[in-house]
């Protein structure tokens, strides 16, 4: 398996559609 | 002087300096993500210097190593999970079977956010999680304590507390899904739980509930959830590092997501250059939804309680690693907040090592840092560097090229090293 860390993921927004049952990324930066 | 088989187009030029991380926070944002039917709230990083766990002192905060070592046994323990779920029910009941490995969860590491416990409220940074399901927090009195720097929640004080009582359904329901060690039953009033990590240490307490209210700091959005199920510590041999609990937010049936009405929410995690990121409970405005890109999250029962989703590819400098998306399909990908490093299967790995010591050959390597990264460069000669550009691929066309920032992890300019590492192998 693989396994995505915090570090890959600070460059965006992490979107959990947990109903919809997708996972989203959008732009980020957090400004 | 560039290399001649890169393309400066998939490739970050960044000056060295810029590559260490500040040590003074710096808060650059004005405003959460705000409206109706969402609550919004600040998200830390522990060990930056924005982090009131660390009261801003440097001896508070562990090496790199250090944090890399715990991020490593993390990793241990959720193989170790993964192991025991794979064992079929009936083998588990049997009595020749024992099981090494203790169901439970790790620390998790780096990102918190200040929630309320309670009647009348009390305040206490949990770990955002999205790799377990458990909200636990310390609470008084508590034996091991000393590492804690946060307030300790005081059931006492609370008139909204109560304890799962042991002769209680919900008691017997948590008791198979979190086995506490070495007991199948209560040995007092209180329902027991029991987490173990790797190294040793861990936590005992019991199952409670009380008020959980997450509140923005304005007091405008305002979330609150009673009776909200917790686990309630009351001797913690691990080092928490200040903060005083975890907050669970993976599928399973335990965790806030499952015992509330949130079905969407959304994070942004700072890097230890920018400021402070945020968590997001609710749906996000419309205007700004357009601009997310979704992937499917696997829906097999065996990958219920976490978040998969399915990798298609990887792209170094522009280039797709030698791998065929068939084989990327059959890997399982969680993405977990509570990981720090991104972990790969050997193949992968050697992959993409390969494609970046590649593009990156013109630099002088360096010592790598533990066991985790062997792909290092002393970059103390340049002022400027050129790092290729990595594209993680997933299913429904959605690319993540990452930041060079997200793409590194320094420990000086003598240290730069490819923030990727190999999957630990079977940890039996």
């Amino acid at each position: 398996s693989i396994l995505l860390g915090n570090v890959q993921q600070r460059g965006y927004e992490v979107h959990y559609d947990v109903a919809g049952r997708r996972l989203g990324f959008g732009p980020g930066n957090c400004n | 002087a560039y290399a001649n088989d890169n393309d400066l187009s998939h490739s970050y030029i960044v000056s060295v300096s810029s590559l260490i991380p500040p040590t003074v926070c710096n808060r650059t944002r004005t405003a959460l993500p705000q409206g109706p039917g969402k609550v919004s709230l600040e998200v830390l990083g522990r060990y930056g210097p924005c982090s009131k766990l660390n009261q801003g002192k440097s001896r508070n905060t562990p090496s790199l190593e250090e944090i890399l070592r715990r991020d490593q046994q993390r990793l241990h323990l959720k193989n170790s999970r993964r192991l025991q779920k794979a064992i079929p029910d009936n083998f588990k009941k049997t009595k020749a079977f024992t099981f090494p490995a203790k169901t439970g969860i790790v620390a998790a590491d780096e990102y918190y956010i200040v929630v309320a416990i309670g009647k009348p409220k009390q305040y206490v940074s949990l770990l955002l999680d999205t790799g377990s399901g458990i909200t636990w927090t310390q609470c008084k009195p508590c034996i091991h304590c000393s590492q804690q720097r946060d307030p300790f929640f005081d059931p006492s004080k609370s008139k909204t507390f109560s304890k799962i009582p042991c002769n209680s359904t919900t008691c017997k329901i948590l008791l198979e899904w979190f086995p506490p060690n070495g007991q199948d039953k209560c040995s007092s009033k209180e329902c027991p739980y029991d987490i173990a990590y790797v190294d040793g240490s861990g936590e005992t307490g019991f199952w409670a509930t009380d008020r959980m209210t997450i509140q923005e700091v304005n007091g405008n959005g305002y979330f609150a959830r009673y009776p909200f199920l917790l686990g309630c510590t009351d001797n913690n041999t691990g080092d928490q590092n200040g903060a005083s609990g975890i907050m669970g937010l993976d599928r399973g049936p335990v965790s806030i997501i499952s015992k509330t009405n949130i079905s969407y929410f959304f994070y942004c995690l700072h890097s230890p250059y920018g400021s402070t990121g945020y968590i997001t409970f609710g749906k996000p405005d419309t205007v700004n939804k357009k601009f997310v890109k979704y992937t499917p999250i696997v829906t097999t029962p065996e990958q219920s309680e976490f978040y998969h989703i399915t990798l298609t590819g990887i792209s170094v400098g522009g280039e797709r690693l030698p791998l065929k998306a068939s084989y990327f399909t059959k890997l399982s990908t969680e993405i977990d907040s509570g990981t720090i490093i991104t972990r790969f299967p050997a193949p992968v790995y050697s992959a993409l090592r390969s494609a970046f010591r590649k593009r990156m050959k013109k630099y002088k390597m360096g010592k790598g840092i533990e066991d985790l990264f062997d792909t290092c460069y002393d970059l103390s000669a340049y002022k400027t560097v050129v790092v290729p550009k990595i594209t993680i691929h997933f299913l429904g066309g959605v690319d993540l090229e990452l930041d060079v920032r997200e793409t590194l992890v320094v420990e000086s300019v003598r240290q730069v090293c490819l923030g990727f590492a190999l999957l630990p192998s079977d940890p039996n």
